[in-house]
């Protein structure tokens, strides 16, 4: 399954 | 965090200081594109939903913050403030915005990691931060003298797309597997709208005289 993209940029 | 996204977030806090000292200090919002401010609410509201669903550290956090509070309250002072409002350039600011925002979220629907409210929303905000300062430099090309806070305001902001660049440049090169299509692009399109502000900024810098936008 396709991981929970984290956005780690502003 | 490396250093030019350290940069680019320091860049971008800079403008966003630098417009706040140009209002209070002046009391003046002239040369200032209100729908410019109202787009980056929007964009900042947008992006961080995720301040509900995801922890990443606290300095992204307060960064988020910030920048969702000083917008709103940028544009607050423009359309509210009892002395501000008045120096707003009502007549030069006329850029069809809804456009932007419509066009935006269209392509949001159609490019998008993962159709979810939040991927969709945050990239609708990405497209959006790319064009949202059309309105400023065609205020600024309107109104051809730009005051010296102004031009500060809108070379930092191009500063912080500049290094955001360069900080993709070094992570694609140093993290395994690292792509961001979706910012990468619609980032190069957004620092590409900036060459020509930055190319007359420079001359003016060079020249130690007035910045003058051709007409």
């Amino acid at each position: 399954p396709l991981e929970q993209r984290i956005h780690d940029e502003l | 965090m490396n250093i030019f996204r350290l940069a680019g977030d320091m860049t971008h806090l800079l403008s966003i200081l630098v417009l706040l000292l140009k209002i209070y200090a002046t009391k003046s919002c002239s040369g200032i594109s209100r729908k410019t401010q109202e787009l980056y609410a929007i964009v900042f509201m947008a992006r961080y939903l995720d301040l509900f669903t995801d922890f990443i550290s606290v300095y992204n956090t307060f960064m988020k913050l910030i920048f969702i509070a000083s917008s709103l309250a940028i544009v607050w002072c423009m359309r509210f403030h009892p002395v501000v409002r008045r120096s707003y350039d009502r007549e030069l600011d006329t850029f069809r915005y809804f456009f932007l925002v419509g066009a935006s979220f269209a392509l949001a629907l159609v490019w998008h990691d993962k159709f979810t409210l939040q991927e969709v929303f945050w990239a609708f905000s990405i497209y959006l931060e790319a064009v949202a300062i059309l309105p400023q430099l065609v205020l600024l090309q309107r109104s051809g003298n730009v005051d010296n806070l102004t031009g500060q305001y809108v070379f930092f902001l191009g500063a912080y797309r500049a290094f955001y660049i360069l900080n993709w440049i070094y992570r694609y090169m140093t993290e395994p597997r690292f792509t961001r299509w979706i910012a990468g692009i619609s980032g190069v399109v957004q620092t590409a709208l900036y060459a020509d502000f930055f190319y007359y900024y420079f001359i003016s810098w060079k020249n130690n005289s007035k910045l003058k936008l051709p007409a």
